[in-house]
C-alpha cells in the first residue's frame, strides 16, 4: 500500500483492492469503504498515513466486540466432559486440528478423548488414530461404515464414565448442499444431547483460509444444523488471507477462535484479530 | 441472476431500447459484482470488464434492439473463450508406459482424484497402477491402498520410506516389465511457497519425466488461486487442471483465474466423494455457473 500524499481516488481503489484480494468479498468491502469515507469526512482527515490505522480499526471493531474477549476462546470452564464438535466441508483440516487441540489439552494436564465420527472416508479412522497416539489422547472408534451417531453416542458415554476432561469429536467432511448429510449432522447433535443436554459446548466450523465467498454460505447452512460457536481458520501459513471470516462475523456474528498455521501438532494458535488484520494490508 | 439484473437495467430505457455508454457502464458493474462473488480474481475481473466494454460499445451492439441480451451474450462468449475450447482431450496410448503426477495444495482432493483417474483410465481400456508418494500425512498411504482395493487397482508403496524418489524408483522398476501402461503418482499436499517440498516435486518430475501433470484445485478457492496456480506452473509446468468438489455450490471462479494466469486448461472436474464422481470439463457450463 502506497500511503503518502493526499487521499485520492487511487488510494481508495488500492484499499478496496486490498480488501477484495484478501477474500473479504464485495459486499463487506463496500461496507468497510463506506465507513472509511464517512470517518474521513467527519474527522476531516487529510493525511493518508492515518488511513491505514483507520481502516484496520474499522475491521477490528467488526471482528471483536466488548463481549468477544471471553467468547473468543474455548470456554472449557467447569464442563466435564467438555465436548467439542468439529464440522466443515471436505478437506479443510478438521482431523488435523483435532490432533493439534488434543495435544494442547494434554500439555495442560487434561485427560482427552477423541471420537472417530468420520466412519465414511477411506482411512479416516486410521488418520485420527495416529493423531491420538501422537498427542496421548485416548480414542473411541468403531469400524468404517458404522453409523456416526452410534459411534459418537458410545464415545460420549464412555468419556462420561471414565471421567474424561475433554472430548473432541471428528466428523466426516460434508458439503452443505447435501441435505441428507446436514440432517446426519443434526442427528449427531441430538445424539450428543441425549447424554449431555447442554453439549456440544463448542461447535467449531473449520474453514480453509484459501476459501472464497462460498465460506459465507457454508457458515449459514452449517449454523442451521448446529449452532456454530466459533470458527477455526486453517492453512494461514499459506498466502491466502482468510478474509471471508470478516463477513461471517459481520453477518452471522460467528467469531474466529483459532487458526491453523501448519501441519504439525504445535501449529495451532488463538485468534489474534490485530495480527490477522495487519496481514491483510501487508 | 445476471440475465434478470440486465433485464432490469435495460427495461429502464423507456421504450427507446438502445445501448449507450451509461447503461453499458451499469451493466458492467453488475458483471463485475457477479464475477467477484464467483471468486474470479479481481485483476482478471478488471481486464475482463475492459474487454467486454470495448466489445459492447462496438457499433453493431449499439444498434441492437435487445441490448440486455446482447451484452449477456458478449459476456458469456468472452467467458467461454477465456475458459478454453472444449476439445481439450486427455488421451493416452496403451502401447507405452504413461506416467502421471497429481499435485496441489493440502486437502484439494488429490488422493481421491488418483482413484477417479485410475477408474477413468480403466474404462478407456488402460491398465492403471497407483503409487503412494505422500510420506507425510498420517495414513495417506493407507488411504490410497483402501481406494486401490475398492477399485482392484494395485498400489505401490514403500513401507516407512522417507524418500519420495526411492518410492518412485521402486514403482518404475516394478512396473516396467508388467502389462500396466499408466502410472498415477499421488503426492503430498503442499504449499506453493514451501521451497523444500516444491523442490521435491521438481526432483520427482526430473526422475519420472511424466507424460502429464495434473494440478488439482478446490472449486471453492478464492482470490489466492492465481498465486497458487502460478507458482505451481512456474515450477512444474503442469499440463492440465482438475477442479474438485464441483458438487458444492461454489461458483468456481478459480477455474477462470487459473486458466487466465497459467494458460492451462481444466480437463476434468470432481463431482463428489465416490470414485465414479468424475466428469469431463465443459467450458460453457462453467461459464454459466460462474456468471450465476
Ligand atoms: N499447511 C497447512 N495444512 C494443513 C493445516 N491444517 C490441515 N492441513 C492439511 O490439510 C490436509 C487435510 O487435513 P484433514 O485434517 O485431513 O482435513 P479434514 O477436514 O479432516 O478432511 P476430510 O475429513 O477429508 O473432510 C492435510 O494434508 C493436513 O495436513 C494448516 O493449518 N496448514
Ligand atoms: N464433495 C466432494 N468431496 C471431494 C471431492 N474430491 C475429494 N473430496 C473429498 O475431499 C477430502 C480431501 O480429499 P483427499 O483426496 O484426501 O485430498 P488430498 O488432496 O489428497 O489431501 P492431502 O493429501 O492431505 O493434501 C476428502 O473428504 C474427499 O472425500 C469432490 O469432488 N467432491
Ligand atoms: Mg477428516
Ligand atoms: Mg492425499
Amino acid at each position: 500500500l502506497q500511503l503518502r500524499g493526499k487521499i485520492d481516488d487511487d488510494l481508495m481503489d488500492d484499499l478496496e483492492e486490498a480488501l477484495l484480494q484478501a477474500d473479504i468479498g464485495i459486499d463487506t468491502s463496500m461496507y468497510v469503504m463506506e465507513k472509511l469515507k464517512n470517518e474521513i469526512r467527519t474527522q476531516k482527515i487529510e493525511d493518508s498515513q492515518k488511513i491505514q490505522f483507520l481502516i484496520e480499526d474499522i475491521i477490528k471493531k467488526m471482528m471483536i466486540d466488548e463481549y468477544s474477549h471471553q467468547a473468543d476462546h474455548l470456554k472449557i470452564a467447569n464442563k466435564k466432559p467438555f465436548i467439542v464438535l468439529f464440522i466443515g466441508v471436505n478437506g479443510v483440516g478438521k482431523t488435523t486440528t483435532i490432533g493439534k487441540l488434543a495435544r494442547r489439552y494434554k500439555d495442560e494436564g487434561k485427560s482427552v478423548m477423541v471420537i472417530a465420527g468420520d466412519t465414511f472416508r477411506a482411512a479416516a479412522i486410521e488418520q485420527l488414530t495416529i493423531w491420538a497416539e501422537r498427542s496421548g489422547a485416548s480414542i473411541s472408534k468403531q469400524q468404517q461404515g458404522s453409523d456416526p451417531s452410534s459411534v459418537i453416542y458410545d464415545g460420549v458415554m464412555s468419556a462420561k464414565n471414565k471421567n474424561i476432561d475433554v472430548v473432541l469429536i471428528d466428523t466426516a467432511g460434508r458439503q452443505h448442499t447435501k441435505v441428507n448429510l446436514m440432517n446426519e449432522l443434526s442427528k449427531i447433535v441430538r445424539t450428543i444431547q441425549k447424554i449431555v443436554p447442554d453439549a456440544p459446548h463448542e461447535s467449531l466450523l473449520v474453514i480453509d483460509s484459501t476459501t472464497g465467498q462460498n465460506a459465507l454460505i457454508q457458515a449459514e447452512i452449517f449454523n442451521k444444523a448446529t449452532n456454530i460457536s466459533g470458527i477455526i481458520l486453517t492453512k494461514l501459513d499459506g498466502t491466502a488471507k482468510g478474509g471471508i471470516v470478516v463477513g461471517i462475523k459481520h453477518q452471522l456474528n460467528i467469531p474466529v477462535k483459532m487458526i491453523g498455521v501448519g501441519e504439525q501438532q504445535e501449529d495451532l494458535r488463538d485468534f489474534d484479530a490485530k495480527e490477522f488484520i495487519e496481514a491483510i494490508f501487508e | 441472476n445476471l440475465t434478470d439484473k440486465f433485464d432490469t437495467i435495460f427495461r429502464k430505457l423507456k421504450g427507446h431500447g438502445k445501448l449507450n455508454e451509461q447503461n453499458i457502464k451499469e451493466s458492467l458493474r453488475e458483471v463485475r459484482r457477479a464475477l467477484l462473488e464467483a471468486d474470479v480474481n479481481f485483476r482478471i475481473v478488471k481486464n475482463f470488464i475492459n474487454e467486454v466494454a470495448s466489445k459492447a460499445t462496438g457499433q453493431d451492439v449499439l444498434k441492437s434492439l435487445t441490448p440486455g441480451h446482447q451484452v449477456v451474450k458478449i459476456v458469456h462468449e468472452q467467458l467461454i473463450h477465456l475458459m478454453g475450447e472444449k476439445n481439450f482431450k486427455v488421451q493416452f496410448q496403451s502401447n507405452r508406459l504413461n506416467k502421471i503426477m497429481v499435485v496441489g495444495l493440502q486437502g484439494s482432493g488429490k488422493t481421491t482424484t488418483c482413484a477417479k483417474l485410475a477408474s477413468h483410465f480403466r474404462k478407456n481400456k488402460l491398465e492403471p497402477v497407483m503409487v503412494a508418494c505422500d510420506i507425510y500425512r498420517p495414513a495417506a498411504v493407507h488411504q490410497l491402498q483402501v481406494l486401490g482395493k475398492q477399485l482392484d487397482v494395485p498400489v505401490i508403496s514403500k513401507e516407512k520410506s522417507k524418500n519420495v524418489l526411492k518410492i518412485a524408483k521402486k514403482a518404475l522398476k516394478e512396473t516396467e516389465n508388467s502389462e500396466k501402461n499408466v502410472m498415477i503418482f499421488d503426492t503430498a499436499g503442499r504449499l506453493h511457497i514451501d521451497e523444500k517440498l516444491m523442490k521435491e516435486l521438481r526432483d520427482l518430475k526430473k526422475l519420472l519425466k511424466p507424460d502429464f501433470i495434473f494440478f488439482v484445485a478446490d472449486a471453492m478457492t478464492g482470490q489466492d488461486a492465481v498465486n497458487i496456480a502460478k507458482e505451481f506452473n512456474d515450477q512444474l509446468e503442469f499440463d492440465g487442471v482438475i477442479l474438485t468438489k464441483m458438487d458444492s455450490d461454489a461458483r468456481g471462479g478459480a477455474a477462470l483465474s487459473i486458466k487466465a494466469v497459467t494458460g492451462k486448461p481444466v480437463s476434468f472436474v470432481g463431482t463428489g466423494e465416490k470414485i465414479g464422481d468424475f466428469e469431463e470439463f465443459h467450458p460453457d457450463r462453467m461459464a454459466s455457473r460462474i456468471l450465476g
